[in-house]
């Protein structure tokens, strides 16, 4: 089994689903093999990248037909993860998130181990990929935690805000936890700046603690991703920014944070 | 008992804190006796309002000094819901999170009735108060529908990007379910605009493809809220934009919000 790097931070909105999808496929076109696993209800990155989105598929009665085809069937009906990973691309690679993932929690509370089903399941892949990249909701709760137990490490996005700061403590001693109790080799990546506005001192300031306050203690990823209307752009198109504009400074950031990450 | 307004959206990062804080702020300067019910664990209503943030008043071993002051033991642990009250000024007061809040589904989850506990506890201050405002969680898990459950109505900031009018259809399915379980009166104030950037042509196609979903089903505000630097600025100065910068566009598009919810 290769990497398997959970992206992850409770805060909304910081851009996990948007690191997810541009670090994937920055780590392919750098000749990785790269699965993508998305773990959120939302189902953002099911969404941008799966043709025809998350209802792709949905058969009469909003059932999708193609019912062996999301992560919601692997963690709560047994389904093996290979039968519904979707293959976008030479290297690029899906386990699509349903709406279903809502009531997971329900599902499998209950289940002795519940905490470690995603990582049982990513060994049915595991000669498959390189890297695998789970994206995670914004919560530490249950498809969080699995995706934590099942990392060999975790990226954080962060934006240079007050708030998103403030739940990086909550984070961390959720990853502790994890460590401790499910799985000892879980390290942290690093923290990477994403929606940086070189132009706002307000941001320059907390970019700057951000230096002093993880000093020594955790990496902080030289490449930060600039704030840029591209991203969403790309989205729309239903592609990565790397693959929508590669020339863009954006893009460039991906591809330097895919060069730091793949030397991790 | 007056109005509980939930500020909802399982989006991350679309603002429901700074629509709480400011929206908030807005209704106090014209007259309104307002309440702020922080409940997402990462505490960010709080530590924008609460002098000395959700860490104030902790003593040894982290344990806050002021234990009865927090949403958290009003829910977990009986304590009235007056007593965790903080008054921030003349008609604006907050009912603080604090990190505990994470375990509270584990604590309560097998409460009987435990999606009502937020609204028995507001009773206690109904008197008191012209106005509750409900922070939420990006999550529709146990907080979420405790303030459903609790609250006369619901307003659901978006930004105009496909993500966050992807969850908006999951979102209103939750509400039809709490309003036919547990709050026949639960009905939705409608949908507001925030971090518009009307020189996006994106934006401006999404905001169209609003109204027309909307129409006719569910009220979308007129008031948009701008992106604006002053937003970060003011929460870093501990402030609401509304009394940080009152003559700013975005301070008097949320007076105009606070006109609009006036009259709803
Ligand atoms: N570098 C960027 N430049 C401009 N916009 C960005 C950037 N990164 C993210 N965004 C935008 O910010 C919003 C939030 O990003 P995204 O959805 O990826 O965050 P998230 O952490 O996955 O959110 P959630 O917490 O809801 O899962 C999206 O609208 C996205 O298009
Ligand atoms: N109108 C605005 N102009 C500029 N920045 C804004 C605006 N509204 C929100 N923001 C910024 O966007 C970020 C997300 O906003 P906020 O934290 O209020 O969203 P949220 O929905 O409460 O997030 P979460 O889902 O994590 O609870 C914050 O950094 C905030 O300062
Ligand atoms: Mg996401
Ligand atoms: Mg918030």
């Amino acid at each position: 089994m290769g990497r398997v790097i959970a992206i992850a931070n409770q805060k909304g909105g910081v851009g996990k689903t948007t690191t997810a999808v541009n670090l994937g496929a920055a780590l392919a076109d750098r000749g990785q093999r790269v699965l993508l696993v998305d773990l959120d209800p939302q189902c953002n990155t099911t969404l941008t990248l799966l043709p025809g989105g998350p209802d792709a598929g949905r058969g009469d009665g909003g059932r999708s037909i193609a019912r062996a085809g999301t992560i919601y069937e692997a963690l709560a009906e047994g389904v093996a993860l290979r039968d519904v990973v979707v293959r976008l691309d030479e290297r690029l690679a899906l386990a699509p998130a349903s709406r279903d993932l809502l009531g997971v929690e329900r599902r499998i509370g209950d289940e002795p181990g519940r905490d470690l089903l995603l990582r049982d399941l990513l060994v049915d892949v595991g000669e498959d990929f390189d890297v695998v990249l789970l994206d995670c909701p914004p919560s530490l709760g249950l498809l969080t935690v699995n995706a934590l137990a099942a990392a060999t490490e975790v990226l954080v996005p962060v934006e240079c805000q007050e708030y998103s700061y403030f739940g990086l403590s909550q984070l961390l001693d959720t990853v502790g936890v994890v460590r401790k109790r499910l799985n000892t080799a879980l390290r942290i990546a690093g923290v990477v700046v994403n929606r940086y506005d070189r132009t706002s001192p307000l941001q320059r300031q907390w970019l700057d603690h951000l230096h002093r306050e993880l000093a020594g203690q955790h990496h902080l990823f030289g490449t930060i991703i600039p704030q840029s209307r591209r991203v969403p752009r790309a989205a729309q198109a239903r592609q990565s920014v790397v693959r929508y504009d590669p020339a863009s400074s954006v893009a460039t950031a991906y591809k330097n944070l895919a060069l730091e990450v793949g030397h991790g």
